[in-house]
């Protein structure tokens, strides 16, 4: 089960410009 | 053809946009202690790609909500009375909307365009970067 804290960052993480 | 540094000065969206930049200005906000501006404006993009049938989408909204805006952190205090209010009875009704968090999203942006990215672009890490 995900924690409310690791769901959060996996967010934050998805919208963080991957590549040039 | 534009280099990553001319696009960082265009305008806070295309240094969000380029990962070295996001990097660098993530940087410098820690060491300006309001880091959570960023990750709050970053959450709310992700969020607005989540899936509304995910059952996971709600707990993210109510995620964010707890993180950044009902304390009185840095992003709560930039935020108008009626954001917040409008914000946390979406979330106490259960009514999750993609577009939920967008106006918060906007009045952090204009904040952090006027202050944090004015001081950045003249700040030694992006100098030194340069």
């Amino acid at each position: 089960l995900n924690s409310e804290d690791d769901l959060l960052q996996k967010c934050i993480g998805s919208a963080m410009p991957k590549h040039r | 053809p534009d280099s990553p540094l001319a696009r960082w000065t265009k305008s806070l969206h295309s240094l969000l946009g380029d990962q070295d930049g996001a990097y660098l200005f993530r940087t410098f906000l820690e060491r300006e202690k309001c880091v959570d501006t960023l990750d709050f404006w970053f959450a709310c993009n992700g969020f607005r790609q989540m899936d509304l049938k995910d059952t996971k989408t709600l707990r993210v909204a109510k995620a964010i909500y707890k993180r950044y805006i009902e304390n009185n952190s840095i992003v709560s205090k930039q935020l108008k009375p009626a954001t917040k209010t409008y914000i946390r009875d979406s979330i106490k009704k259960q009514q999750i909307d993609s577009i939920m968090f967008d106006q918060a999203q906007t009045e952090i942006q204009t904040v952090m365009e006027e202050n944090a990215y004015q001081m950045f672009l003249t700040s030694d890490i992006y100098l030194e970067y340069v």
